[in-house]
């Protein structure tokens, strides 16, 4: 299953495919190839990231993706008070200053970085949705924007809380020390013909 | 009542209080000011056949059966809303009920973002259309515009010139339209308007300080070159297909967008992966 995408990419390099000169139903299926390609090369990505974060014998959660953050649809950020999102960046250099835009349900948000500082947010209402959507549709009210910084060929890992829900525990334990850097989760990918 | 602007540490953007089109662009830290008008057309598609000068518009052939393409009309402004923030300032535009476009500036960044979405496209009145952006600005381009070219160098492209062959132009239009795969721009001397796709797109210059890239295309006649079937993608609800893409247009100098383009473009095109977990841990307990 590891090969699907590649099929599904060299089966594309037909000039149909390049010019969108094929058939509906031909259009169609190239989709749905890359589609199943994509799926896998998710799983490829997912299981990466977790081996590199496996810390002990603890399991990190298995990765999910969202494919529809273009029309403001995530369940996992929309469902979830509290998640964490990982950044991969391929460049072989920092990416800085680059904004993550998600779907989400809440008022107000906390994000901390992986230095466990805090990280500046805004939040700004999603527009009411007029096209039929066949499928998942969301539900997010709003779109949580957080600037992020992510190393060369690395990954980095926010923590998002929805402010409201916050557990006063965890407020008392981080804020003071929101400057404290950990600096634990932000780690390198060496080179793997996995990644 | 008056224009709209806004603007980061780096770019100003100006919309007009009547139109509420773009109308200004503004580099702050190089003080360079570019009078831009943006705004949607379309192109009505041939409907003839092959058999004699009149080749239809269809899946492997773009021609409008004019050189001029029609306005998308809009009453009054098209701005409806307004986003101010410290990381990011938006704004909404309704040019009709099926293109709409929000227009973002993110702190820290050189590029205003141009997230537009078209269709469906309208299919009762029988026309066939292909949807295009414009901006039309004063640079004075002297008929050249640049366009990549099929993942290699960046190559000038001259209005209705060939640069191996005398070309005997009869489709002003069509005949001018390039592959655009990443990136097309227009210059003079002092300034660059430099246009980032997200999607590989078909663009021109067919005037000076024009720049245009076609967005969405449906057509209702098959062209007669194979295919055998109209280019009218009718999705699942039968009204046709919505597409959403975004644009990254800058104003720089000549002499810094070369850089400049080609680090944006590695960024969009070996964008960042994004995953999520559930979580119900502190930071340190994370870590």
């Amino acid at each position: 299953s590891s090969q699907r995408f590649r099929e599904a990419m060299a089966v594309a390099q037909h000039h149909d495919a390049v010019s969108g000169t094929e058939k509906q139903h031909v259009a169609n299926d190239y989709a749905m190839r890359l589609h199943a390609g994509a799926v896998e090369c998710q799983a490829v990505v997912g299981r990466a990231l977790t081996s590199k974060m496996k810390k002990g014998s603890v399991d990190p959660p298995a990765a999910q993706f969202c494919t529809y953050l273009n029309i403001s649809i995530c369940p996992t950020t929309e469902d979830n008070d509290n998640f964490a999102v990982t950044v991969y960046n391929p460049l072989a250099r920092q990416l800085t200053g680059h904004y993550l835009r998600l779907p989400v349900n809440g008022q107000a948000y906390t994000v901390s970085s992986p230095k466990g500082t805090s990280v500046e947010t805004q939040m700004l209402k999603v527009s009411p949705r007029t096209v039929k959507v066949r499928g998942p549709r969301g539900n997010a009210t709003s779109e949580l924007v957080f600037p992020v910084t992510v190393p060369a060929l690395g990954f980095n890992t926010y923590l998002v809380s929805q402010a409201s829900k916050r557990n006063t525990r965890m407020e008392s334990l981080f804020m003071p020390q929101a400057e404290t850097k950990l600096n634990v989760v932000s780690m390198m990918i060496p080179q793997s013909p996995m990644m | 009542r008056g224009d709209t602007e806004i603007h980061n540490e780096h770019l100003s953007l100006v919309f007009d209080s009547a139109t509420g089109y773009l109308k200004t662009v503004t580099n702050l830290k190089k003080k360079l000011t570019l009078n831009v008008n943006q705004a949607f057309y379309w192109y009505n598609s041939s409907t003839g056949n092959n058999k004699d000068s009149t080749q239809r518009s269809g899946a492997y052939i773009f021609r409008p059966n004019g050189t001029e393409p029609l306005t998308i009309k809009t009453k009054g402004s098209v701005i409806t809303k307004v986003v101010a923030g410290k990381l990011v300032q938006e704004v909404h535009q309704v040019f009709n009920d099926w293109v709409t476009q929000v227009i973002r500036l993110y702190a820290g960044q050189r590029q205003a973002e141009l997230e537009w979405t078209v269709g469906p496209i309208p299919f009762k009145d029988g026309l066939g259309k292909e949807i295009i952006t414009r901006f039309d600005s004063d640079l004075k381009t002297d008929k050249k515009f640049y366009t990549d070219a099929n993942g290699r160098e960046i190559l000038q492209r001259e209005l209705n010139h060939r640069q191996t062959w005398k070309l005997n132009q009869t489709e002003p239009v069509a005949g001018n339209y390039y592959p655009v795969n990443s990136r097309i721009f227009i210059k003079d001397a002092s300034k660059q308007l430099t246009v980032l796709t997200d999607r590989s797109q078909g663009g021109s210059s067919l005037k000076d300080g024009s720049l245009e890239l076609m967005v969405h295309r449906r057509m209702f006649y098959d062209d007669n070159f194979g295919v055998g079937e109209a280019l009218n993608e009718t999705g699942v609800f039968g009204d046709g297909l919505v597409a959403r893409g975004k644009h990254y247009l800058m104003l720089e100098s000549p002499a810094d967008s070369g850089q400049l383009h080609r680090t944006l473009g590695e960024q969009l095109y070996m964008a960042p992966a994004v995953s999520f977990t559930p979580n119900t841990l502190s930071t340190q307990d994370w870590s």
